[in-house]
């Protein structure tokens, strides 16, 4: 996490730490899924271990205390059909999903967060989300969760600054933007699979977006997985759960 | 004596005859008939020198050792004593006939000739069973010890009922090992009663009435058996069993009172010695259908249905529970319970409990639990039980239109299963709550 804060235990109870090609996030979604980017299973332009296993995490903001708290081990592992590991500049169908061999107790420190159920607001420009994460931080790799709070971007500026970026990245419906060039907040490498997490007008946590991709971190905006347009196939999945 | 052939008749003539018979003469003919026939004889003619007391010729008939008659002279003489048209008729299957005469036949210095005699025999059917009839000082030794029946040329023995003539055709022996009674009702005695009964006698009367009756006995008067002041029933004693097992041994001149077997089965034994002058015994028997004692439940929640007024043999009652209880005995649990009245009187099961049904433990909710809405820890019939989630991590799934009180609300059931109106057996379920930190991130710096 770029330009972010300290976060406080219980401020992001569903945040997951996972490990298998270095350190990912996720989230946790009722008491038995964890919700991450499929490139932390099957990084691009990486040769990837079918039989490396991965570890999850839960329960806490300090890595060294969640590990101690133990790994939560995976039974299923459900990558989006869309995804495609050999390309490596589109991120399309950047979802996974985790199913764990047994459900977890809930708590003051461990909640699941909500999806979305429709446009709503969530996806409008300056539209406020938080993405928290274990990632590198200012050049250093944190031990203790972070967050940024950081706006929806409006789709065309993010376009405009891909273009001058030279990139030829895929940015398709599925995907959206969030940040500000100019504050220097942002996600990071470590963070991915993460979620942008959103506050509803009920008060209801959201998980609108997925920590995906981006050029280089706090140097312009990020770009995360839309969930919305993947919740049939998420709740699929799950099977209503 | 001279013998004659065993012919059933014949002839037996003087010597000569019907010429004169010659003088100093003394011959004896021996008529013997088959066993079992008597002789007798008729003289056809008879013409001897007639003498005082028939002193010079005569002919003596004799038989079973006596003199049946000493005759001479002819029908019509003034001296002598002709036989005329007498029979004569031995009690033996023997006659002897003998014929005397002496040295001449002269009547008045003029000698006489006289042609004899001719005499017919016959055998007739001796009646042996004749004396048999006649009174006991005659006779000390009948020739049957019960019945004497006569036929031409012999006798046979028979004995009154229940008695077997035995090997020696004479005597009888009372049979009344295998004595079987199957009315409902009847008379049985000792034999001969009222007079007394025989010696060395091993009586058997079985009484055998259908499974489900018990049979009652009466004894009537004269009871009277052979005994003993000081020791029990030494000479002769009947015994009573029921169903195999001793009910009494009885002697004496008492009357045994009225006697309830309680059993289908009765025999009585009646032993006697070689000797005694006792008249015996009778008793009535009578059966009655045997009745169960009336069937009583154990508790208040117990039900016998169709309850009768009275049960006999063959009847049966099925019992349950009020809603709610079920069946036991002992540590069992019955699904049903039926009792059938046995031929002795007694139910062939005792009458079960009726248990409160209980539900268990209830089921343990994950992420949840439960509270007791009526009496903590009681889960039999009709306790209430509240299922609660671990809010406000979790909440209770529920129904449209439904509320988590009523969701969560289970009662044990007469079945013994914990169920909710609305989803029965299955249990709430806690489903994660998403979105709900109990700590979010507060930004206070504006």
């Amino acid at each position: 996490i770029i330009g972010g804060k300290a976060a406080k235990e219980g401020n992001f109870p569903w945040q997951a730490l996972s490990n298998k090609y270095g350190r990912g996030g996720g989230a946790l979604l009722g008491d038995r899924w964890i919700l991450t980017a499929a490139h932390t299973l099957y990084p691009k332009e990486q040769d990837s271990h079918t039989n490396s296993s991965i570890d999850v995490f839960l329960g806490g903001i300090i890595v060294e205390e969640i590990e101690k708290l133990g790994n939560h081990p995976v039974r299923r592992v459900s990558i989006h059909p869309s995804y495609r590991k050999d390309e490596a500049h589109n991120f399309e169908g950047d979802i996974a999903l985790l199913e764990l061999e047994h459900s977890v107790t809930l708590g003051p420190n461990l909640l699941p967060i909500c999806l979305p159920e429709n446009e709503t607001t969530f996806y409008e420009k300056g539209h406020m989300g938080y993405v928290s994460g274990f990632g590198i931080t200012e050049n250093k790799l944190t031990d203790h969760l972070r967050y940024v709070r950081l706006p929806v971007a409006e789709r065309t500026a993010c376009e405009r600054w891909l273009q001058g970026q030279n990139s030829n990245n895929v940015f398709s419906e599925n995907m959206f933007c969030a940040g500000d060039p100019k504050a220097k907040h942002d996600s990071c490498q470590g963070d991915s699979g993460g979620v942008f997490a959103v506050r509803g007008a009920d008060g209801r946590w959201v998980a609108t977006g997925i920590v995906s991709w981006g050029i280089g971190c706090g140097q312009g905006y990020g770009f995360y997985t839309k969930l919305l347009n993947y919740v049939d196939w998420i709740k699929k999945e799950m099977e209503e759960e | 004596a001279t013998p004659l052939s065993q012919e059933l008749f014949g002839e037996v003539t003087s010597p000569l005859y019907p010429k004169p018979y010659p003088n100093n003469l003394e011959t004896t003919t021996m008529i013997t008939v088959p066993t079992g026939y008597r002789v007798k004889l008729v003289f056809w003619q008879f013409d001897l020198e007639p003498s005082e007391g028939c002193f010079y010729d005569y002919v003596k008939i004799s038989a079973d050792k006596k003199t049946l008659g000493r005759f001479c002279g002819q029908l019509g003489s003034p001296l002598g004593n002709p036989p005329g048209k007498r029979e004569f008729v031995s009690e033996g299957n023997k006659m002897l006939l003998t014929f005397h005469t002496d040295f001449s036949n002269e009547e008045n210095g003029t000698v006489m000739f006289y042609k004899g005699f001719l005499a017919y025999y016959q055998a007739v059917d001796l009646d042996e069973c004749a004396s048999q009839r006649n009174t006991v000082e005659e006779n000390p030794q009948p020739l049957c010890q019960h019945l004497c029946h006569n036929y031409v040329g012999g006798y046979f023995c028979s004995c009154r009922p229940g008695y077997e003539l035995q090997k020696d055709g004479y005597s009888c022996q009372v049979e009344c090992s295998r004595e079987l009674y199957t009315e409902p009702s009847g008379y049985v005695s000792s034999l001969e009663y009222p007079q007394p009964y025989p010696p060395d006698l091993r009586c058997n009367y079985s009484i055998r009435v259908e499974r489900g009756h018990t049979i009652h006995l009466k004894f009537l008067e004269p009871f009277e058996i052979d005994d003993h002041q000081q020791v029990h029933c030494p000479y002769d004693q009947l015994q009573i069993y029921a169903n195999g097992r001793n009910i009494g041994e009885f002697c004496g001149k008492q009357r045994p009172t009225d006697l309830d077997t309680s059993s289908n089965s009765v025999d009585l034994l009646f032993f006697t010695d070689e000797s005694g002058d006792s008249r015996g015994w009778k008793l009535h028997y009578t059966t009655s259908i045997i009745k169960c004692p009336q069937p009583k439940t154990l508790d208040e929640f117990t039900i016998i249905q169709n309850l009768q007024s009275q049960y006999q043999f063959r009847d049966y009652f099925i019992t349950t529970c009020k809603q709610g209880y079920q069946l036991v005995e002992g540590d069992q649990v019955l699904l049903s319970f039926t009792a059938v009245c046995q031929d002795d009187g007694t139910w062939h099961r005792a009458m079960p409990r009726c248990k409160i049904k209980d539900c268990g433990q209830p089921r343990s909710l994950r992420n949840g639990g439960f509270n007791y809405t009526t009496t903590k820890g009681v889960t039999t019939y009709q306790a209430r039980i509240q299922y609660y989630c671990n809010e406000p991590y979790y909440k209770m799934k529920t129904r449209d239109g439904s509320s988590e009180a009523e969701q969560g609300t289970y009662t044990c059931t007469a079945q013994g299963i914990w169920k909710n109106e609305q989803e029965g057996e299955k249990i709430p379920r806690c489903l994660p709550v998403c979105g709900k930190p109990v700590h979010p991130v507060v930004e206070k710096q504006r």
